[in-house]
């Protein structure tokens, strides 16, 4: 499963 | 988070602080580049798309507000303010941004993590921000002599992107799943921008001397 991408950073 | 990051962010805030105060307490936007901060806005707004869709956490969220909101008041500022705005060197700020900004959306258009509205806008803020300083170094050339304010400002600015290097390769060796290439690469061009600024900056300090880049 490709991880989800998260945009956590700013 | 970690502390490269909190430092990161800090700094950029700082940097944002400083600009802030250079411009309230002298009333005076000279040496400041209208495009590099209406690029900023830009790379805010097109970055924080899932301000209101994902929540990581209060800090998280009000941050991106602070940077959305500070980069809007600044471009106010230097556009509407009437005693500011008559101290913008609008003759000496005339980088074509446009060109940035188009570069930056076609590059978003081929390299992107997935082809949704979201990663495309993500991608081109990335590549935006890596390339939104550019008007601001031409100016300060130009400008031949640059102010305390205006120097501290792109000092923290270039410093931020660079403790966010640090925060990648900490992530990259404790979170195994991390993979941010386009950041990474694009972080390191926007912090490698500021090199030769960074040089006359570290001069000017050491030998004590007002900051002066060459023509």
């Amino acid at each position: 499963l490709r991880e989800e991408k998260v945009h956590d950073e700013l | 988070m970690n502390i490269f990051r909190f430092s990161g962010d800090m700094t950029h805030l700082i940097s944002i602080l400083v600009l802030l105060l250079k411009i309230y307490a002298t009333k005076s936007c000279s040496g400041i580049s209208l495009k590099t901060q209406e690029l900023y806005a830009l790379v805010f707004l097109t970055r924080y798309l899932n301000l209101f869709t994902e929540f990581f956490s209060v800090y998280n969220t009000v941050m991106k507000l602070v940077f959305i909101g500070s980069s809007l008041v600044i471009v106010w500022y230097m556009r509407m303010h009437r005693v500011v705005k008559l101290s913008y060197d609008k003759e000496l700020d005339t980088f074509r941004h446009y060109f940035l900004v188009v570069a930056s959306f076609v590059l978003a258009l081929l390299v992107h993590e997935k082809f949704t509205f979201q990663e495309i806008f993500w991608a081109f803020s990335i590549y935006l921000e890596a390339i939104a300083i550019l008007p601001q170094l031409v100016l300060l050339q130009r400008s031949g002599n640059v102010d305390n304010l205006t120097g501290q400002y792109v000092f923290f600015l270039g410093s931020y992107r660079a403790f966010y290097i640090l925060n990648w390769i900490y992530r990259y060796f404790t979170e195994n799943h991390f993979a941010r290439l386009i950041s990474c690469i694009s972080g390191l061009v926007q912090t490698a921008l500021y090199a030769d600024f960074f040089y006359y900056y570290f001069i000017s300090w050491k030998n004590n001397k007002k900051l002066q880049l060459p023509a």
